[in-house]
Formats: structure tokens, sequence, C-alpha cells
């Protein structure tokens, strides 16, 4: 519905002179204070449509102000290069963006509840209203978008309404929380243009790190929701080593990001990693590495390379990760959960449960296309690990009710016929029945929980060395040692599982893995064998 | 085979918290802070 | 075919909730690389908020006189000792601020120099007796805050110091 008539005129003469005000060299708050609860008195800020409109058009006009009028040159005089290097380097001028920035803060600092209008009512209508005038804005420009007006106004209001201590003031956990809210609704999936800025804004040291550290976990859900939004807007670009230009300078500073999180927030990665690892394609597998080689900090990694090193007897083996992602919501979503469950109770034999699994992995023809692959990867990802979950409980609570010492998974024979069981069967059905690729994205699941010292590392672990030993075709073999080598011969991190998994396979004579013919089937592989198994030690 | 991640202008060794000085994801220089000048003692 | 998929089966998908293309996003993101965020459009003009202000009485001006930041006001401070003297001031009591800079550069441009080790700025009294790459040698004037030994008094002023070696790694 249009403005009211007059109002866009109304607002732009109150924005004139809060420009005005901002402009005096010195002002102090009183001045500051009266404009405000002149706003109020006029109804502006009650936190109704008239308000919407208001602040939508304040927005307009600082942004409309913000850019100088560009150097006009003849369509065709400039090459596209330069055209860019021109918006590159396009004046811009911030004093609107910066003064309307500055009159929220401010209304947010002097809008008194009696007035109808609070902080925790108001800021999130703002940035809702903003959130829709940058969509709209995109929508409209396309290629000709500006990012960087919006980018401006957003880290003014970080540096001054997002840099308060979360911890110490509590209604601050809902300011973070507004504008993890507003940049969801701006994620790269919905606003491309603006992904960058995005980026930035996301990992500033006045957003992120307030997020993660305040009454944490409590903020750690909202920045999981974030760092998803943007691996899913990279994933179908990822999948291709050749990433352009644009790409590959977006993925540099998702590492970025990605090493302050394992550096500062090591427990964010570890507890989330699941949900990452969905929504990180396959290939991508230095990326997948930085989330998997996080470990709590309070821990300390016995070197993977020491001779003899026992495994079994660290503590944190039989101790179960924390894991806040949503694991058994995709197989819900498959209604295959309860079938799943019954099997692993029961373990009929000969069930058709076990060769139709293979079916429900894959994806109907039109969503193959759009995911870059015949298979559900969540799906696989959330049955390995759930059932890997229940098998773990089940022995752990077998071993406490037998009042044995917890019973140690080994990387010897299966010394527990439970372990071999129904959990293993599935495993075992999955990769004699998967084609090449479905085993690989299988595979690449087991090899996923390969991280710090906990019990499933070891269990999993375990489960791929078994398949190893058990398997009835070279093929399989070479798909695990594939799996476990393309992730160590990409620079590091490397997941402490994984390089453990790794040694205990070319070490131990179990696994006779060094008289395999894929071992030598061409000189640079039987170099690139003994240089990974080198540098494990 | 992924990129040298001590390239990125990040000190992954630092006792300290890099979130403190993360300046962007863009760029591999750290944050410049606010310079801190001091008067020398003797001058106050 | 054993390991990572194969290249991106590619194709665009249509629209789904709102969400574009692959291909419309890729087109994005290109024109928005040319538009990154620049380190100034997170830069803040600096506020400066003098951190022991000298009460003054209210018929005083209560704020700065807009000419303290025009570079052209701190070149006529340079013509006289007590100018310096200002340069001075400004430079070790306005810091953080527009005008320590100019009092700096205005300084600099006197052939003052500032020696990041002792804090202190040095002009030279007359040729230096040796010079080299890594030092020079002779008799300077410098800017100090002298006490006297009884402490009877104290204040700034400028002294001579002979035989100093200015090391040019402590040359700011």
């Amino acid at each position: 519905v249009a403005d009211p008539a007059g109002f866009r005129d109304q607002v732009a003469v109150l924005f004139s002179d809060w420009c005005r005000i901002c402009e005096l060299p010195a002002t102090n708050d009183s001045v500051y204070s009266h404009y405000i609860s002149q706003l109020q008195q006029s109804g502006l800020l009650k936190g109704d449509d008239i308000t919407d409109r208001f602040f939508r058009i304040l927005m307009e006009l600082s942004v409309s102000h913000c850019v100088l009028p560009e150097q006009v040159s003849a369509p065709g005089s400039l090459s596209l290069q330069s055209a860019q290097q021109l918006q590159q380097v396009q004046q811009l001028s911030y004093f609107s963006i910066d003064s309307y920035a500055k009159l929220v803060v401010l209304i947010m600092k002097f809008c008194s509840v009696d007035q109808g209008s609070s902080k925790a009512i108001l800021l999130p209508k703002i940035l809702s209203v903003t959130v829709r005038v940058i969509q709209k804005d995109a929508e409209e420009k396309k290629l000709s978008f500006n990012p960087r007006p919006y980018f401006r106004l957003f880290v003014n209001w970080l540096l001054d309404l997002a840099s308060l201590d979360p911890v110490v003031d509590s209604a601050n956990f809902q300011v973070l929380t507004s504008f993890a809210n507003a940049f969801h609704a701006l994620q790269p999936l919905k606003v491309p243009g603006w992904s960058f800025a995005w980026l930035e804004l996301v990992s500033h040291r006045s957003f992120m790190p307030k997020l993660l550290m305040c009454n944490s976990p409590k903020g750690w859900p909202f920045f999981q929701r974030l760092l998803v939004d943007l691996f899913k807007f990279m994933e179908p670009y990822l999948r291709n080593a050749e990433l352009g230009e644009p790409v590959h300078f977006l993925y540099k500073g998702t590492l970025r990001v990605l090493l302050v999180l394992l550096h500062d927030f090591p427990e964010f990665l570890c507890d989330y990693h699941f949900s990452f690892c969905d929504v990180i394609p396959p290939s991508c597998i230095q990326m997948r590495n930085v989330i998997l080689s996080a470990f709590p900090r309070n821990m300390r990694l016995p070197d993977p390379s020491t001779p003899n090193l026992k495994i079994d007897l660290l503590a944190e083996i039989s101790q179960s990760p924390r894991i806040l992602s949503d694991v058994d919501g995709a197989l819900k979503a498959k209604q295959i959960k309860a079938e799943i469950d019954e099997y692993l109770k029961t373990r009929p034999e000969g069930s058709p449960f076990l060769t139709e699994l293979k079916q429900r992995f894959l994806l109907p023809q039109s969503e193959a296309n759009l995911a870059g692959t015949r298979y559900n990867v969540p799906l696989i990802n959330s049955l390995v690990l759930y059932v890997g979950m229940q098998a773990i409980q089940q022995l752990q609570s077998k071993s406490s009710s037998q009042h044995a010492p917890a019973q140690q998974i080994t990387h010897g024979p299966p010394m527990d016929i439970f372990l071999v069981g129904a959990a293993m069967d599935i495993f075992q059905s999955l990769i004699k029945n998967l084609d090449t690729e479905g085993r690989y994205l299988f595979l690449n699941a087991v090899a996923n929980q390969l991280r710090y010292p906990n019990n499933h590392t070891h269990y999993f672990s375990f489960v791929l060395l078994y398949l190893f030993a058990e398997a009835s075709q070279d093929i399989i073999q070479e798909q695990i040692t594939r799996v476990l080598l393309e992730r160590l011969i990409v620079n590091r991190p490397h997941p402490w599982g994984l390089l453990i998994t790794f040694i205990e396979l070319i070490k131990n004579p179990r696994y006779n893995f060094w008289n395999r013919s894929f071992t030598r089937c061409a000189p640079e592989i039987e170099k690139l064998f003994e240089s990974v198994s080198r540098s494990c030690g | 085979l992924g990129i040298d991640l001590t390239t990125l202008g990040l000190n992954l060794n630092s006792s300290d918290n890099l979130h403190k000085t993360f300046g962007s994801p863009w760029s591999d220089e750290p944050a410049r802070g606010e310079p801190e000048y001091c008067i020398p003692s003797c001058y106050c | 075919d054993l390991g990572a998929i194969g290249d991106n089966l590619g194709g665009s998908a249509g629209n789904s909730g709102g969400m574009h293309d692959q291909i419309y996003n890729m087109q994005m993101l290109e024109a928005a690389f040319y538009k990154l965020p620049q380190p100034k459009d997170s830069e803040r003009v600096k506020s400066y908020v003098p951190r022991h202000p000298a009460v003054t009485p209210p018929s005083y001006p209560q704020t700065q006189a807009p000419i303290i930041d025009n570079p052209a006001f701190w070149e006529r401070l340079g013509f006289d000792p007590i100018g310096t003297d200002t340069l001075f001031f400004a430079f070790y009591y306005q810091q953080n601020t527009y005008q320590q800079y100019l009092a700096a550069r205005e300084l600099k441009r006197q052939s003052w120099r500032y020696h990041k080790k002792y804090n202190t700025w040095f002009q030279r009294h007359e040729e230096p007796k040796v010079t080299n790459d890594e030092y020079e040698k002779g008799t300077y004037v410098y800017f100090d805050f002298h006490i006297a030994d009884d402490g009877s008094q104290h204040g700034w002023c400028q002294r001579i110091k002979t035989e100093f070696t200015f090391e040019y790694n402590y040359l700011e």
C-alpha cells in the first residue's frame, strides 16, 4: 500500500533536520534525546505500520544520498574491467548512512518504554525493514546492485549496538540474535550480490565472538545456522576442483573464518561437525578437514605416530562426543528410522530391509541434477552416524551390565559379537550393494567421524578397518584406502582419528596392506603411499 | 590439494584469541587496533 | 570414478523457495566481486574524547575551534619559537587526534626528528660529526621535560645534547 500523501516529504524534512544535528561539531545528549522524543510524540516510533514506513524511507534516503553521482561515462567507452574498477573506486560518501545509523542507535538508547516503544520491539522491526529494503534493492538492481552502503550501515550498528558485553548485558544477547536473524534472512542464497559483505559482517569481531561467547552455547545455534547458510550457497560451486575467481575468493575468506573458529572456538566446530559435513561437498576435502580437526581446548592429543600408542587405553576414547546437530532428522524425514530401530533390535534373518536400503538412498532424477549426485548424502550421513551411535550405546550398556570393564573396541579381531552384529550387518550390506559412487559416499560418512579421541572416533575407526579386513572385493579395500588417503594428501590440518586409522591400516599385519596389489598399481601411487606413510611416521 | 593455511595471514600458533584482531575474511593483515600512544610517564 | 564425485552435473535448477538458481547466483557473486567492502568502509571517523579535559569557565569556548584541524594553521605556528612549543604540546597532549598528526608533520618539516626509543624530538644543532647507514653522531637540540635535581622546578624546555648517537632504526 502506498505511503500516505506527503509522508515521504515529511520524513525527508525530519531526516535533513537530523543530519544538521549530526553535522554540529559536538552535540550533547540533550539535543539528541529532544529530537527523539519529538519523533515519539509524533507517533513514529510505536512499532506499527507507520514505524515501518518511517524507517524504510529513512533508509532509502540515506542510501540514495550515499552514492555520489558516478563519473558519467558512455557505456561503450569503458572496458568491463575498467568499469568494474570504476565501481570499486566509486567514491562513497557515508555521511548520510552514518547519520541514519546513529539515529537508530540513539533511538535504542533514548526511546522510552512509557511512550510505547522499546529496544526489544524496535530493533527487530528496524532490522526486518532493513532486510526487505536490501532484498528489494538487490532484486531490482541485479548486477548493478551496490552492497557497500548497506555494509556500512551494518558495520555502524555492529560497532555501536552489538559491542556491549552480552554476558553483562543480557538484553544485548537479544541484539545479537536480532542481527543473526537479519543475516540469516540476507543469506547469500537469498541475496547473492551481498555475499562478500555478508561474510565480513557475520565474521566481524564485534559480532561472531560475542555470539559464540555469550551464554555459550546459547548463541551457537544462531551462528551454526549462518555457517550452514554459507556452505549451502557455495556447495554447488565447490564440487568442482577449479573455482572461478569470485568463488575462490569467497572460499579463501571462509577458510580464514574457519581458522579463527578452529583456533578460538574449537568446541563449536566439534559439536556441529555433523551438520557442516552435510553441506560441504565431498570433494572439498581440506575445508572439511579443518572442521574435523577441531578438538576441545582442554584435551591433549597423543602424537599419532608414537610407537605402540595404546589408543584403547586413552581415557577419552570411551567418552561420547557432544553432538549438537540433528542426527536422525533425515532418517525421520525419509521415514526409515523406525525400520532401522526395528532391525537393530531384532536383527531378523534374510530381512529385505537391508537389500532395499540402497534404493532409499537414491534421489529422484530431478533432485539429482541439483544435488550433483544421485545419492541423498545427508541421509547416508545420518544413517551411518545414527546406527553407529546405537551400536556404541548398546555396547556400553552391555559391558556395564556385565560389570565388565568398559568393553574396549580393539583394533584387533572383533572381540564382541554384538559389535559385528546388527550395525555391522547394515554397514557390510551397504558396502557390498552400493555402486562405486554410493560406496564412496558411505565411506565418507564413516570417515567424517574420525576426529579427536572419543568413542565415535574409536568405533568408526574400527568399522573402517573391519570392513577393509572382511572385504570380499579388492575395490572395497581400494576405496577405503582412497577415502583415507585423499584426506591425508591435502595440506594440513589432518584429523587425529584419520591419522591413527591410516597408521593402523598400514602397520598392522592383520590388514596385510602392503601386499594389496593396488598399493603398487603405478609408480606414482607407490611413491604416494610411501610418502604418506613416512609423513605419518 | 588445498592450500597452505599458514599463508592466510592468521597466526595459528598464537596463544591469544585470533578474533580480537580479525580484520576481515579478505585480508591477510590483522585488524589495526587503535594505535596506543602513551605519554612517557616523566611527561605527566 | 572411485573417489570425489565428478564435475558438477551442471544444469541450473528451477527456483526453489525464493532461492535463485546457481547460474543467477554466480552472476550476482561475480558482480559483487567488483564491489567488495573496502577497509575504509569499516573505518570510523576518529572522534577524539579528551581523557583529562581541562575544566574551563563556561565563558570559554567549550568545543575546539574548527581552525585546529586546518593544516595551514599549523604551518603558521612553526614560524616562531613559541609556536614550536605549541607544536610539541599538541603532539604530546592531544594524542590520537588529527592535530597531533598535523603538529608532527610540521615539526618534521622543520627538520625535527622523532626518536622512537626516547619518545623525544631531536634537531641537529650543527652538522653531525659522523654519519653512516646506521646512525649519525653529533650535537642536537632536543625538546624535553626537565625536572631540576632538587625537584624545585620542572617544565618543558629545549636542551643541548653533545656527542649524541641517533640510531636510524629509532627514527620514526
